[in-house]
């Protein structure tokens, strides 16, 4: 199994279509490097999107130097895949 | 392997090897009105298999509802097994559903993407494509939901093999989608099409790959918000709901399009919940109350489709 130890999920709230179209951007500067979950799609809509780890740094910055407002949704992915792991152990015994 | 179906949770996630386990234990104690077809192979020759549910007639009208499509959405299969036991259960007890299915048949298809599952559990829980690979293509994988022939190509899917959302060499190019898409067409009497993913917590109807309403909007429209509404009244879960394109973003080459486009009026795709802490991610804890509301929306759309024949 793919480890995603320490990968996170920010959830951005873009404000207008120019910061929408800074969220695609990322997407070509950061070549399958982040996974959007939620793509870009309006303002009013989030968008989600999985950074590895190693991208973390970058991407935050990317995100705080063009004024994007994010969260952290899920803090770390891997977490919430054992805990899936374990509930469908715990199911079959 | 669990023999019989009372022994398996729906409240739990599963590999697809028990969910295949399930269908023939199931197939076999509900006979009387479930059957399962083989409509094809996919890419890595597993079996393409559809619940077909029927109370006799040849060649009924009927609605179609697919769950799985992007490997990674398990709640969008787990919700497809609860509808599947939800619909024997309520037959003979619920009305509406037994209308439903004294006139119309109804297609199942929970696992519309079986190798991307399948990898979900093995390798990378995260995998949403299928698995088809060709020569001189360093990435794996076609967005299944960007393969329909509708509007394929256009904006919102993708050309780079690599990306998340690539659509394909050319339409129904994949063997996931062909097979669907035969079955459908030889069908001839689909009336309603519901194609289930995760998550944003939406319902959509046509277009994706246009930005121009289609011709039933008004109708569409009106019975996304009565669904909408009847899924509000089982948790207090807010859904919007609009046309792909006017509400989501643009997306080309979808099942939606496809099936509006291929005359089925009644086509509908939802985004399931989105609680804002998991993505599709949700603990199985949510299983249950996620198909709840779903099933009070899909059977929203089978009865209107019922009472307007067209």
């Amino acid at each position: 199994q793919m480890n995603f130890t320490g990968d996170q999920v920010l959830r951005v709230l873009a404000k207008n279509d120019k910061q929408l179209s800074l969220l695609r951007d990322l997407e070509g500067l950061k070549p399958l490097k982040v996974d959007f979950w939620r793509g870009p799609a309006r303002p009013s809509l989030p968008v989600d999107m999985r950074v590895p780890y190693s991208e973390l740094k970058d991407v935050k910055e990317y995100l705080e130097s063009h004024g994007l407002a994010y969260s952290i949704m899920i803090k770390d992915i891997q977490v919430l895949l054992d805990q899936e792991r374990e509930a469908m152990a715990k199911s079959r015994r | 392997l669990e023999r019989s179906t009372s022994s398996f949770s729906y409240s739990s996630y599963h590999t697809l090897e028990e969910i295949y386990s399930w269908i023939d234990s199931f197939v076999t104690e509900h006979a009387n009105i479930v059957s399962k077809i083989q409509i094809g192979q996919s890419f890595e020759n597993r079996s393409i298999l559809v619940l077909k549910f029927s109370t006799g007639g040849f060649q009924r009208q009927a609605i179609w509802i697919d769950t799985g499509i992007h490997s990674r959405e398990w709640i969008t299969h787990a919700t497809g097994i609860w509808t599947a036991d939800k619909i024997v259960s309520e037959y003979g007890k619920d009305c509406i559903l037994t209308n439903i299915l004294d006139t119309m048949d109804i297609f199942l298809e929970i696992v519309s993407n079986p190798d991307g599952f399948a990898f979900t559990h093995s390798m990378n829980r995260l995998w949403r494509k299928n698995k088809s690979s060709r020569p001189g293509v360093a990435c794996i994988g076609v967005d299944l939901n960007r393969n329909w022939k509708s509007g394929f190509g256009g904006n919102g899917s993708n050309d780079n093999p690599c990306s998340e959302t690539y659509h394909g060499p050319y339409p129904h190019s994949e063997p996931e989608v062909s097979a669907i898409v035969k079955f459908i067409t030889d069908h001839r009497n689909i009336k309603a099409l519901i194609s289930i993913h995760s998550y944003s917590q939406m319902l959509m109807y046509p277009y994706g790959y246009s930005l121009e309403p289609v011709s039933s909007k008004e109708e569409l429209c009106n019975l996304s918000k009565s669904a909408a509404q009847a899924l509000y009244k089982v948790h207090g879960m807010q859904y919007t709901y609009g046309s792909i394109s006017t509400t989501l973003y643009m997306a080309s080459g979808v099942t939606v399009d496809w099936a509006y486009d291929s005359g089925i009026k009644y086509s509908f795709s939802f985004e399931l919940r989105d609680t804002g802490q998991y993505g599709f991610l949700l603990p199985a804890t949510q299983i249950i109350p996620t198909a709840q509301e779903t099933w009070m929306a899909i059977r929203t759309i089978m009865i209107h489709t019922l009472n307007h024949p067209y």
